[in-house]
């Protein structure tokens, strides 16, 4: 479903070149669960980003469902990002003004579902991460792993057939990353969701069906889970 | 150094009470390495807000040194917060518009430090964070557990007597986290600095003198580590 072609990514600073990413070449099937481990500035999120089309390539090529995202013009960009590919950001990005129930339903909207349906179906995402409890308020009256539980309760809004979920459990528990992990994987397996999942908690990596190390901006082995 | 008595802070939220923390009696004593350790909501960042002086309890005193710190004036408390406590905030709290080593001298500059020394140190004290080659990017440059370990950075800024560290090693590989824990653990076994810190890490809790479990904003047990 995802072929990511020679892709580098550079970036120019005061003259020196970065290279958040280097050469990097991987195919993930429909349905699997990758895992992307690697050290702190190895080019996980910079990765994330290319696959999720909210950045572009310097080199290479990024091909979903064998389409060029490159090429796609901004309607259907905005489909592959909201409709096909749910987003767990690192720093959760979720909305201050917004209650948590809100920056569930948002993907919804966007999605043409009915205000109410939305609202409902957010609050029953919630539930399933916990927060049944927190249903209205907002980011900044909820704890750290809260909010990151909010995150990753807005990537399954709109059912979508891919989820990047960037350090998922970067603040939770080991109780509650547990539950996250087995939400997560438990839609992998009976929907056939892709997953891929920046991480460097060893649960989630055991959990998965194939490990694919960084080092540098390059990918440094792939191993079967 | 630190004591705390019959603490509560309630948030109220339409009409229901929530308390963060209820009824938290604690003491740390000059030179301890303590882990707080709880699941996600349980009160840890509450917790830290009220010892660091940025939160004022419902009920309840905290006493550093033996002075309860609600009694303190502006310029005190600025004191306090700037000279004798470092603190590693959950969701960093970078300043966006400032370099790495800018944000590390910051406080140094409140601490009446010459700018040009302010500026070296902060350079040294990111080198021992492995940062060397990153001093220059700005926040937006930098990967979450790059950006994690200027945080990290800048409150060792001005040698404070007490770190508040709040899931310091949420976003950092296993080796990455590793060379922290060992800096923070050298800082108190060398220097005496009390080091609190929040943390689902098991290498961290580990290395800890006293391990005090929270749940539901109240202490549940206090083990030594
Ligand atoms: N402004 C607020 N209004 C209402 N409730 C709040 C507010 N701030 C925090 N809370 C609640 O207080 C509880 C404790 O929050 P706190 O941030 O201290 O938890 P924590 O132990 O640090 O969690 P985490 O491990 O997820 O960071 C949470 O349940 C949270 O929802
Ligand atoms: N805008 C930018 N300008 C310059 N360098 C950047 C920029 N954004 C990222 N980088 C660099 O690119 C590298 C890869 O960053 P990235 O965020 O992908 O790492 P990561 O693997 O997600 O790390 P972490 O585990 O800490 O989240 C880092 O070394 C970072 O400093
Ligand atoms: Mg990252
Ligand atoms: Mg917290």
């Amino acid at each position: 479903i995802i072929q990511i072609e020679k892709i580098a990514r550079e970036y120019e600073m005061g003259g020196s070149k970065i290279y958040a990413l280097d050469g990097v070449n991987l195919e993930i099937g429909r349905g699997e669960y990758v895992s992307l481990v690697g050290p702190s500035g190895s080019g996980k999120t910079t990765l994330f980003n290319l696959i999720g089309g909210l950045d572009r390539p310097t080199q290479g090529v990024v091909y979903i469902d064998g389409v060029d995202i490159s090429k796609l013009d901004a309607y259907e960009l905005a489909w592959l990002r909201c409709r096909k590919i749910g987003y767990i950001f690192q720093t959760f990005n979720l909305i201050p003004v917004l209650t948590a129930t809100e920056n569930v339903a948002l993907p919804t909207v966007f999605a043409g579902v009915p205000r109410d349906e939305g609202l409902k179906k957010a609050e029953k995402i919630l539930a399933s991460v916990g927060l049944k409890e927190r249903l209205h308020h907002k980011p900044g009256e909820l704890s750290a792993g809260q909010q990151q539980r909010v995150a990753i309760a807005r990537a399954m809004a709109n059912d979508p057939a891919i989820i990047l979920a960037d350090e998922p459990t970067g603040n939770l528990d080991l109780n509650t990353g547990m539950e996250i992990i087995d939400l997560l994987h438990g839609l992998n397996k009976s929907r056939g969701m892709t997953l891929i999942a920046a991480t460097h908690d060893l649960k989630m990596i055991k959990a998965s069906d194939r490990i694919v190390w960084m080092r540098d901006g390059k990918i440094e082995k792939i191993e079967r889970g």
